[in-house]
């Protein structure tokens, strides 16, 4: 039985492409069937994965119904990892959305027929609130808050956790969060090294262990089309999410 | 007379922010009223000028017409520069405004009275093309891009030029994008050379010439409440923001 993960920060540029798209490839690389599904108009998820933007079907027309989720589903360059599409029409999905029957369960009742095909599923959120990431949180069973290592992404992290409990009280009882993971740390200067113990010491192991270092390695990936284990296998970026990766997957 | 800009751009962390609150303050230390309107629901533009999130009157209140802009706008601990304070509602107006009439000029028309008293007027806009931005795009006389020296952020710039072009044929056709401003270069990675050419090749005299370093200053100023020339005069951050602003302001 596999489990869905969204990866979803209202902070924009934390890493949730990065970490969507890294701890996917670790988990195919052990062998595990996994699903990145790109929910983003900027469709960041799908370039770097190789794909040209505006693919079709995408997750725009398995969202409003015109094709299944497994439909819309394709292998990528790695092996055991399939991706679903963004497209630049997602951007009206966040308007079109709210005016559909039962809109906020649309990407959990397209997800239900292949849950059982993936081993992990990853939901790539873009970097708001709206009725996109609430379809996201809907849909899955657990929650991963990139926060970058500094003031203003923690700022930002009450006011996310805050909307986690809602969705979790409205529409998704058994969510549970999996972790806050702290990204682009840099930990030679004091900014980093205070906001990640400012987050140890006030959310304590809902962070966790594995911090992921900045490293131009996994800013350069996406220009490949290839994730960091591909692209630079021994790299920091790279150890680092496969050890974020063991850690997810432990928590279960 | 003054100009209104937005700072827009709707890949997330590409020094938004940052970019309105550190112009801001150097256009009001060169002794012109400025005024910054953050238009994101995560509040970090109030947050960074010192006040706290879901101060009233709001933004949210001056775009769904309880009070007029000039009735938000409050002063803050720099001399001569004013803020309109966000709030958390305004995740809200995204789904609220389309619903309203002429729900597009919304912000036009609440800034009309006092665009006179303000040298400079700064809309920091959210991550995203959604009804907020679109309203920013339709307020400004300029618009200013910020684009992190990365791959993802270029990724996304075609997709915003396009968006652009749209609010000013059916919007805003006296919109004047005033430039491109390359935030965050990191001058030792050849990443960010890379990228900073491939802009300068591909949009010529569209990108401004300053370019705005990477400096730890810079993302330690929003926790003392304070813009960056006041935190810290002397950083590379500091400097690099009062020749952007002028920079700026000689582009008229
Ligand atoms: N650990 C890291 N070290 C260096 N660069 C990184 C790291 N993680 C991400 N990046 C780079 O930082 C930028 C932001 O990361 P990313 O796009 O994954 O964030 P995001 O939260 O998905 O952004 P958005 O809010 O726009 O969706 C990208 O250019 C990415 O390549
Ligand atoms: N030149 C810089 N050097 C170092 N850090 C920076 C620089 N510019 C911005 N930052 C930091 O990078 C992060 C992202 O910047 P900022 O929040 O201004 O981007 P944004 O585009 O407004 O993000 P969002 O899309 O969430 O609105 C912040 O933590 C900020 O403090
Ligand atoms: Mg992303
Ligand atoms: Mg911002």
């Amino acid at each position: 039985m596999g489990h869905v993960y969204a990866i979803a920060n209202q902070k924009g540029g934390v890493g949730k492409t990065t970490t969507a798209v890294n701890l996917a490839a670790c988990t195919a690389e052990s062998g595990r069937q996994t699903l990145v599904v790109d929910l983003d108009p900027q469709c960041n998820a799908t370039v770097t994965l190789g794909f040209d933007r505006d693919a079709e079907p995408s997750t725009y027309d398995a969202l409003c119904g015109e094709v299944s989720v497994a439909a819309a589903a394709r292998p990528t360059a790695t092996d055991n990892l399939w991706l679903v599409p963004a497209s630049r029409d997602l951007a009206g999905a966040a308007v079109e959305l709210p005016g559909l029957e039962r809109s906020e369960l649309r990407l959990r009742e397209g997800l239900g027929p292949i849950r059982e095909r993936f081993a992990a599923t990853l939901l790539d959120c873009p970097p708001s609130l709206g009725p996109i990431t609430v379809n996201a949180l809907t849909a899955a069973d657990r929650v991963i808050v990139p926060v970058q290592a500094e003031y203003l992404a923690l700022e930002g992290l009450v006011q996310f956790l805050d909307t986690l409990q809602t969705v979790r009280r409205r529409l998704n009882p058994s969510l549970v969060l999996t972790g806050i993971a702290i990204t682009m740390a840099d930990e030679r200067t004091r900014l980093s090294q205070d906001v990640e113990r400012e987050l140890r010491d006030h959310f304590e192991d809902l962070v966790l262990e594995t911090v992921v270092p900045r490293s131009v390695r996994l800013a350069e990936a996406p220009s490949f089309g290839l994730p960091v284990i591909a692209h630079a296998p021994a790299s920091r970026g790279a150890l680092a999410y496969r050890a974020l990766a063991e850690e997810v997957l432990a928590r279960g």
